[in-house]
């Protein structure tokens, strides 16, 4: 689903350039769900917002569902159709809209890709409600706690059923149990539906959830460990 | 350090109406690190910002160094000038001044208390470099990683030594042992200075550091269970 050649990201230049990740090598298969771990300041927001195309890397290619999307910054195809048809993003900071309703942000991602109002409310409270915000529906996102806002950004992201999910640290602000419940949610849209799934996270509690896992330091992207030899 | 008595905070009223806390009562002593754990939207950042005076609750009476400071929404002193001197925050969101530098939020801090640019300067410095931050002291906020960020703003809470330091999730973006080197300056800063501290986390497994945990769930405040017992 998603395949990464040598990514370089280079920020600023001579006293101030800071390579934020060099040569980051990586293959996530269709229905795989994969973790991404590492010490903070590693380079994984940087890798993960490479290949979900909002972050372009400074060399390297980036191909997804087998097609050259972005070749360093050179991209061979319009990357916002190409974002809003076929990634969904957990941002490590919520971001969400703060003038819209927790229900709203959910159900204009479903209305932009064609949905219905009617529709996209309904699928929007669905998903609210398996992760337990559902009551918190009405509530501008600066009403909402922590934990709830990123519940809120997953339930987003998940909304129009996209092929490749890619979520930086979704779990940071949850409790163990919803944590876990989000975790296994990934995995089950990778597992059921066929999405390649990326998620950046420090938990190692709900590792055992993922099929691969990779770790980076430092810029590098070490190999891929498969959960079955661990 | 800290005593509340039957904190209560009443968000909205009649259909939109949330009791995000009822009845908390808790007593910090001085020189005591404590953990206040419970699921996401158990009412943990509303009792961190009510006795940290940024979010003063509906009824019910908190008492800083043994001095009435809220009773309900009434203050019995300058909370602006109190918190200044003696409360030093962590928030949820790190919540960097976008515009200044990661070294210039610390040192602004420390400037505002009294201290000359020069002597806060280094004194940032010093608390950076112990959270490996000091190699981005001159970017700015949005040029750091979410776990450099979160050091930042630690950085900013300790760099008044403050008597009371109140931090919210402070080691959510961080990976372990970066959020155990955290945790246990928090508990150095209890123990060696006679600071009153209280943290919100949900991580489990840098526990041991702390002398006593406190539990919410739905707006109630659980027994003080203290570290010897468990
Ligand atoms: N300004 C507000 N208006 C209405 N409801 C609010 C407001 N702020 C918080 N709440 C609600 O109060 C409850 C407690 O929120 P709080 O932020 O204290 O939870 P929390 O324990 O910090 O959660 P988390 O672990 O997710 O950060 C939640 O249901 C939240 O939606
Ligand atoms: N716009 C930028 N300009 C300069 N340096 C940057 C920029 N964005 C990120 N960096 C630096 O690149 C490095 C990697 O950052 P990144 O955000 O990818 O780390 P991370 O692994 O996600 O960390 P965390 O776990 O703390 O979120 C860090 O040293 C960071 O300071
Ligand atoms: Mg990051
Ligand atoms: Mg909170």
């Amino acid at each position: 689903a998603i395949e990464t050649h040598q990514m370089t990201k280079v920020y600023g230049s001579g006293n101030t350039e800071v390579i934020a990740m060099h040569d980051a090598t990586m293959n996530v298969e269709r229905g795989e769900v994969v973790a991404l771990l590492g010490p903070s300041g590693a380079g994984k927001s940087t890798f993960l917002t490479a290949i979900g195309l909002i972050n372009p890397p400074t060399s390297g290619q980036i191909f997804i569902g087998g097609q050259l999307i972005l070749d360093g910054p050179q991209s061979h195809t319009n990357l916002r159709t190409f974002r809003k048809q076929h990634i969904g993003f957990v941002f490590q900071k919520a971001n969400l809209i703060p003038f819209l309703t927790a229900i709203e942000n959910v159900q204009v991602a479903l209305e932009i890709n064609g949905n219905s109002p009617r529709a996209a409310r309904k699928e929007a409270l669905a998903l609210m409600d398996y992760l337990g915000v559902a009551d918190r529906a009405n509530g501008l996102p600066n009403t909402l706690s922590g934990g709830q806002q990123q519940r809120v950004a997953v339930a987003r992201a998940l909304a129009n059923k996209p092929s490749v999910i890619l979520a930086d640290e979704p779990t940071a602000a949850l409790d163990g149990h919803r944590g876990r419940q989000v975790m296994e949610l990934f995995a089950q849209v990778a597992h059921e539906r066929g999405a390649g799934v990326v998620v950046v996270t420090h938990d190692h509690r709900a590792l055992d959830v993922f099929d691969t896992i990779y770790e980076m330091e430092d810029g590098a992207m070490g190999p891929k460990k498969r959960q079955s030899d661990l």
